[in-house]
């Protein structure tokens, strides 16, 4: 759970406007905050942004920081079905 | 297979991306 916890933090410093998902435009509002180009920001945008939809949902999010916790076998592992 | 090292390279800028978070958290440099 506090990995989860640490994926909702992280997913608020990205979601500002507190709308439920994260856009391109949100990631590269992070550009003056975090130490990355916007080249990065946009990797990292495209990495976690798993369908493709232009939007980050909660779940994307936590999906890839589990990734980047535990690696990507228990990532998969964590959104299978039961 | 440029799919593995392209996949390698975002796994990199993912941990990137997810660490910078954690020190602006922590407010660590």
């Amino acid at each position: 759970s506090t990995v989860l916890e640490k994926s909702q933090e992280f997913f608020q410093i990205c979601d500002t406007e507190e709308k439920g998902f994260v856009t391109r435009w949100d990631m590269q509002r992070l550009l003056g905050e975090l130490p990355l180009s916007a080249e990065e920001l946009e990797n990292v945008f495209d990495t976690l942004d798993a369908d493709g939809n232009g939007y980050l949902t909660p779940d994307e999010f936590s999906s890839g920081f589990s990734e980047f916790v535990f690696g990507p076998a228990a990532a998969s592992a964590a959104t299978l079905p039961p | 297979d440029p799919n593995i090292k392209g996949a390698a390279a975002n796994e990199g800028v993912l941990a990137n991306f997810f660490n910078s978070l954690l020190s602006k958290k922590t407010g660590a440099p």
